[in-house]
């Protein structure tokens, strides 16, 4: 069965879609059979992996609001063991379509099961949010990992996350856990990157990546050509660090 | 009569608070008396003046939801000309408390239509969502200001941003405008930026502005100490940018 991961932070901008893009990526190519659910009506993880969002057919806007099977969604990315469920701009509109439901934080995680037992991880990028689609994939998951990019903004809004995630655990998924923190476009010449970097271990040191992720212009360049950062220049400093978290977040999932 | 205007774009993390704080400041200290609306439940525009968040007693959520009046939120900012009607986590749950609400989209706009007179201006930040928070400053505003990164995922939602637009302009205020689109965090070492300022003026040449604002580290660091870029490195080369572009801005606007 697979281990499913959120990448969450209503913070804008922090890194959620490079994460989840280059962490299926790279767990792909350590072997792993993985599966990118992309939950963020911008549709960028899709379009990162080089499908263009206003072409595809069925997207998860159909999966959560029809109940179409994911399978039917599911697509290769031509990536060994590397599948995408695609975001298409409607799913903006699944929000206001299933107020009126009963079941509608856990259409996800029905969407999921059937299909969960095709991979070794499924890896949801999300919306910067605390809204449906957010808590729909909180309550599909086992872990969360929480991107902050390290700017004084960016920790402001750590605790209203935290707070969230605990209600989901009490009301939603119980199996729920923070997974990991990573620190993003860490800049070394900003000294209050560092001071960002320091609160945040100070507060969650177990969770907290030891790999942070450099501030690197090669990772912005690489969606623009639908490629991933070790297809598009493995050799730099972002690739080598998102392989290096990879290493160190499969580690610490699979008890390596 | 204010000006009103929305800081507006769903993609996170590209200078919608940091433009609205700056812009706010630096047409204030032009004497111009200006009103900054924090309509993100983040309420990182409320932080970034130095307010805690978690103190705030009257916020937008109390306006919006209990139909409170303006008057009772808005608190001097301590800086000449510079009011602030200030944010709080409860915002977030506007959303959902707001759905069955007739008139959901004009709560805003009749919430400032009394307090308009006593302002030049008022600036409204928003959340990274097309949600019925950005809809209510859409139809309370007279334009639109859409700061875009200078980075290729920025610019892929664009379109579904003026679409939006569009909408409101049609449904709920025909005087709806795009006075103007900020490029932020330039970095003229990236040759990625270069190409999507050159993209977006090819698209929209009378609405972007001239001034581009370079990526600047001290722009990230004065929220840390809740000044404005003017108040804490007025020498900066963001700061100087943001100057420019509020000349540029208002200039624009008066007609001057
Ligand atoms: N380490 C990095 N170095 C340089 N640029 C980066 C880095 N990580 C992300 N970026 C760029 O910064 C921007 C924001 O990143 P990204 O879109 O992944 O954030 P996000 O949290 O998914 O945003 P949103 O909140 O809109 O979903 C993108 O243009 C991305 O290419
Ligand atoms: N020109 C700039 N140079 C350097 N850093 C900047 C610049 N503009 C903004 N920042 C920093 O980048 C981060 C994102 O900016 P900001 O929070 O203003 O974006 P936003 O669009 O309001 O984000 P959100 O979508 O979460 O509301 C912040 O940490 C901010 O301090
Ligand atoms: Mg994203
Ligand atoms: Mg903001």
């Amino acid at each position: 069965r697979a281990r499913i991961f959120a990448l969450a932070n209503q913070k804008g901008g922090v890194g959620k879609t490079t994460t989840a893009v280059n962490l299926a990526a790279y767990l792909a190519a350590m072997g792993r059979r993985v599966l990118l659910v992309d939950a963020d009506p911008q549709a960028n993880a899709t379009s990162s992996l080089g499908f263009d969002k206003n072409e595809v057919e069925t997207s998860l806007y159909d999966v959560l609001v029809n109940e179409q099977p994911a399978t039917e969604a599911i697509l290769p990315t031509g990536r060994p063991e590397f599948d995408l469920l695609p975001s298409a701009p409607a799913l903006a509109g699944a929000e206001v379509e299933l107020v009126e439901v009963s079941d509608r934080e856990q259409r996800l995680a029905r969407a999921i099961a059937p299909i969960a037992g095709n991979y070794n991880y499924i890896i949801i990028d999300l919306p910067p949010s605390l809204s449906l689609l957010t808590v729909n994939a909180l309550t599909a998951a086992d872990g969360v990992i929480i991107p902050i990019q390290c700017e004084y903004l960016a920790l402001e809004g750590l605790m209203q996350l935290v707070n969230t995630i605990k209600l989901v655990v009490v009301n939603l998924n119980p199996r729920l856990k923070i997974s990991g923190i990573v620190m993003t476009m860490y800049d070394s010449r900003n000294n209050l990157a560092a001071q960002v970097v320091e609160e945040v271990k100070a507060h969650y040191p177990d969770e907290t990546f030891a790999t942070l992720v450099p501030r690197n212009v090669r990772i912005g360049e690489a969606p623009s050509y639908g490629q991933t950062i070790r297809e598009y220049d493995a050799n730099s400093r972002g690739a080598q660090a998102y392989k290096a978290l990879t290493e160190e977040f499969a580690a610490r999932v699979e008890g390596l």
